[in-house]
């Protein structure tokens, strides 16, 4: 599974991902992916895109979770990301991207590792997988 | 900030014994994903053309589980999904399960633009499709060595497991979820 979400300087917050599912998968079983609020998600305050067990993300309407989160308690990025991943989430099942109205960037995982990047306009880059 | 960017290339459990010529390949490629999205929002370019832009990259890039080098599903084949929100409206493009979609995001993305609806599935993506001018390839596109591997080591576990089906059947007590279910 590959994602990416983005806000630009108009404004325009979006999330993408593309998979190419799950190995040695039967009966047409569906993922997180292509359902919208689990794996990819955006609203006027987050976008999220996931990765990882796709049954877990999907029952934890992920994507949704995180921008109720923030609109709703209120909370940060970095606070609604780290309660899904480590309330909501079990060990071992996911990572997850996201990126605020703002330009907040959050990129974390509760996986041994998560192929990921990120950069923005003030020089903030980094690459990493573990 | 005028513009940001994240990008994944899918998590799990990655060995840390990837010999370093690996590593730095992956992390290479990731930097390159990472300066399509930047070219695009530097130069005042959208958020949408940026994330699409970024997933097509590492779509042909066989090293991660989307386009080429998808995974193999039981029957040997490639089902592949999508999906893109712009959160400004809510509008969303998604599709799952096609066969001949080189860019699979750029279908998605085609569906949140173009249709009423957001959601389509299989054939009706496929054909869907045939109304643009969507690259198509056939599915021997999406081989890869690695994932055929994978898929031969899959079914060999199976059978050694028993047929564990992936249909969660009702009744199954305790946790029905198979760990091998890791996307």
């Amino acid at each position: 599974t590959v994602g990416a979400v983005a806000v630009d300087k108009d404004g325009q917050i979006v999330a993408g991902t593309s998979t190419g599912g799950m190995t040695n998968k039967k009966f047409g079983r569906v993922g997180d992916v292509p359902i919208v609020g689990a794996g990819t998600y955006a609203s006027n305050e987050v976008a999220v895109s996931m990765t990882g067990w796709g049954e877990k993300i999907m029952q934890a309407v992920s994507g949704h979770t995180v921008s109720a989160y923030m609109k709703h308690k209120p909370a940060t990025v970095q606070e609604a990301g780290n309660y899904l991943l480590q309330d909501v989430l079990n060990e071992g099942e996911a990572g997850m991207i996201a990126v605020d109205k703002n330009g907040n960037t959050y990129l974390n995982m509760n996986t041994q590792g998560m192929f990921r990047g990120t950069s923005d306009s003030e020089g903030n880059r980094k690459v990493a997988i573990w | 900030k005028d513009w940001a960017l994240v990008i994944h290339g899918g998590a799990g459990t990655i060995s840390k014994e990837k010999p370093d010529s690996v590593v730095k390949a992956y992390k290479s490629d990731l930097d390159e994903a990472l300066s399509v999205g930047e070219k695009i929002l530097k130069e005042g370019g959208s958020a949408l053309d940026a994330v699409e832009s970024v997933i097509n990259y590492l779509e042909n890039n066989p090293k991660f589980n989307a386009g080429k080098g998808a995974v193999f599903t039981h029957d040997g084949g490639h089902e592949l999904d999508a999906a893109i929100m712009l959160g400004n409206n809510r509008k969303a493009g998604t599709i799952t399960g096609v066969k001949t979609i080189k860019n699979p995001i750029s279908l998605a993305r085609l569906v949140m633009e173009n249709s009423k609806h957001i959601m389509f599935a299989g054939e009706g993506a496929e054909e869907y499709a045939n109304q643009f001018d969507l690259e198509r390839v056939n599915q021997e596109y999406f081989y890869t060595e690695s994932r055929h591997k994978a898929w031969k080591r899959a079914i060999e576990e199976e059978k050694q497991d028993g047929a564990q089906s992936s249909v969660i059947e009702p009744g199954i007590p305790g946790d029905f979820f198979d760990e091998k279910k890791l996307g």
